[in-house]
C-alpha cells in the first residue's frame, strides 16, 4: 500500500458525506446504496463512522461530472478515467467525483459503482494507489461483488497505518459475519458484552449490536432472528449508541455521536441533527442509552455515570440535572449500555446483565442475562 | 516516437498518443515541477516515465512501449495520479 506524502489523514472519526450529484443511468436508492456499502467496507476495518448530509457542505462530497468539471483533472469520456478522489484536507479534500460518461450499474453490465466508489473512498481516507495486484487500491478496474466483500489484506495494513483497527471488529475486518439464524448460536449467547441499544418501535422490541439488530414481539421470545442495520436503517450503518420511541407519537430517535436520527417505524424523516437540540451540554458527545418513560412523558438519558431527564410535552431539558445514577437507580452497577420500559418496568442493560427495575418500589426485582431477551 | 516502440510496424501513432496522454496523466507531477527537480526535455523524459509506470505495474522495465504495456495502459482505472501528487 501507499500513503499520499505527508499522510494525509481524517483528524476526527465521524466524517459526513452527501451525494451531491447522481448519475442517470442509476436510481439514486441504487447510488446510495452502493456508497453507504463502500463506505462500510472501511469502516469495518478502522474506527470511522460515516454520517449522510442531505444538504449543505459534507467532508465528502461525491457527484458525477462530465469532461472539465472545474478541478482541473478533466474526465475523458467512456473508458479510461472512471474517477477520481482527493486525499483528506478541506474543502476539495475527501471529494470523490465519478465520470458520468461511464455506464454505472450494480452489477456488471457496465462499471460496478460499489467497486470503483470503494476504491475512490480508500483516497478520500489518505490511501495512495497500491502495486499489490490483489489491493482493493490498485489502479485498474477490476470487479468486486459487493455483498460478502471483504478487503484486501493490504488495504487493511494501509488504512490501519492511518487510524488504527476498529476494536470491536479487528479479528473480522471485514464484512461482518452475519450470525445464523438461531438466536442461540453461541458465538452470541456466550457474548459477556451487553447490547449498544434497545427500544420499542411500534409492538416490537428491537435490540442493536455493532452492525447487527434483532426483533422480536414483546410477549412472544419466538422467532427472533438478525438482520444487518444498513438493510434496514441505511443511514446508522452500525454501532448505535441509544435509541427510544415515544409511543404517543410514534416516533423514534437513534443516536449515534454527537448525532441523532428521527424515524417514524422504520422510515427516517430526514438528516441527522446533533444531541444539542436536547439541551445536552457542549461536552457531552455521546449518549450512552436513552428511555422514555410513559407514565410522566419523559425521557431520561443516561451519559456515564449521570442521567438527564428530558420533559417531552415540553421539548426541554429538567432543571437539576444531571443527577447521579447509582444515588437514584439503587442496585445497578456499572454503566448503563441500553434501557427501554415494557409493561411499567424499567430495563437497564449493563455488560451481560438486564436489570429489571421497579418503579414504584425503586428497586430492582431480578436480573437476568442480556442475552436472554433474544432467545439465549 | 517510433523508437519508443517495440515493432514501430505494429504500433500505430495513436498508441504513442494514447502512451503521450496516459503518461502526462499518472506519471507527471502536476503544479509546477517540484524544487530542485532537474527537468529532462524530450525523449528521455517520456522513456523514464513509461520505465516507472513499468515498475508500478510489475512490467518488464524496458522503457518501451510493448505490447504488455500498452495493455495495461488501455484498462479502464482510476483517475488518481500513481505517482502521487
Amino acid at each position: 500500500y501507499r500513503l499520499f506524502p505527508g499522510e494525509p489523514k481524517w483528524k476526527k472519526n465521524t466524517l459526513t458525506y452527501r451525494v451531491s450529484k447522481y448519475t442517470s443511468s442509476m436510481s439514486h436508492a441504487e447510488v446510495d446504496k452502493a456508497v453507504d456499502m463502500a463506505l462500510q467496507a472501511w469502516s469495518n476495518a478502522v474506527p470511522l463512522n460515516f454520517v449522510r448530509q442531505n444538504t449543505g457542505e459534507a467532508d465528502i462530497m461525491i457527484s458525477f461530472e462530465l469532461g472539465d468539471h472545474g478541478d482541473s483533472y478533466p474526465f475523458d469520456g467512456p473508458r479510461g478515467t472512471l474517477a477520481h478522489a482527493f486525499a483528506p484536507g478541506e474543502g476539495l479534500g475527501g471529494d470523490t467525483h465519478f465520470d458520468n460518461a461511464e455506464k454505472w450499474t450494480m452489477g456488471t453490465n457496465g462499471f460496478n459503482l460499489f467497486t470503483v466508489a470503494a476504491h475512490e473512498f480508500g483516497h478520500a481516507l489518505g490511501l495512495a494507489h497500491s502495486s499489490d495486484p490483489s489491493a482493493l487500491m490498485y489502479p485498474t478496474y477490476r470487479y468486486q461483488h459487493p455483498y460478502g466483500f471483504r478487503l484486501p489484506k493490504d488495504d487493511v495494513k494501509g488504512i490501519q497505518a492511518l487510524y488504527g483497527p476498529r476494536k470491536a471488529v479487528t479479528e473480522r475486518p471485514n464484512v461482518p459475519h452475519i450470525p445464523p439464524h438461531k438466536p442461540s448460536d453461541p458465538d452470541i449467547c456466550d457474548s459477556t458484552s451487553s447490547f449498544d441499544a434497545v427500544t420499542m418501535l411500534g409492538k416490537e422490541l428491537l435490540f442493536f449490536k455493532d452492525r447487527i439488530f434483532w426483533r422480536r414481539q414483546v410477549h412472544l421470545a419466538a422467532g427472533i432472528r438478525p438482520s444487518t442495520i444498513t438493510s434496514s436503517f441505511p443511514q446508522l450503518m452500525s454501532n448505535v449508541d441509544a435509541a427510544y420511541e415515544v409511543t404517543e407519537k410514534g416516533i423514534a430517535f437513534f443516536f449515534k455521536g454527537p448525532h441523532y436520527w428521527i424515524t417514524r417505524g422504520f422510515q427516517m424523516q430526514g438528516p441527522p441533527r446533533t444531541i444539542y437540540d436536547f439541551g445536552f451540554p457542549r461536552h457531552v458527545q455521546q449518549i450512552d442509552a436513552a428511555v422514555y418513560l410513559r407514565e410522566p412523558r419523559k425521557t431520561l438519558f443516561f451519559v456515564g455515570e449521570d442521567y438527564y431527564s428530558y420533559d417531552e410535552v415540553k421539548r426541554k431539558m429538567e432543571k437539576d440535572y444531571p443527577k447521579n445514577i447509582e444515588e437514584e437507580f439503587s442496585g445497578i452497577t456499572g454503566k448503563i449500555d441500553a434501557a427501554v420500559e415494557v409493561n411499567g418496568y424499567l430495563y437497564f442493560f449493563s455488560g451481560p446483565k438486564a436489570y429489571k427495575y421497579d418503579i414504584e418500589k425503586e428497586d430492582v426485582v431480578n436480573v437476568v442475562k442480556s442475552s436472554s431477551w433474544i432467545g439465549c | 516516437a517510433s523508437t519508443l516502440f517495440v515493432s514501430p510496424a505494429r504500433s500505430t501513432r495513436r498508441d504513442y498518443y494514447i502512451a503521450q496522454a496516459y503518461l502526462d496523466r499518472y506519471y507527471t507531477k502536476k503544479g509546477g515541477h517540484q524544487i530542485g527537480e532537474i527537468v529532462v526535455k524530450g525523449r528521455n523524459t517520456m522513456e523514464r516515465k513509461i520505465k516507472e509506470m513499468q515498475a508500478f505495474f510489475g512490467l518488464q522495465v524496458t522503457g518501451k512501449l510493448d505490447y504488455s504495456t500498452m495493455k495495461v495502459m488501455k484498462r479502464p482505472r482510476c483517475g488518481v495520479p500513481d505517482i502521487a501528487n
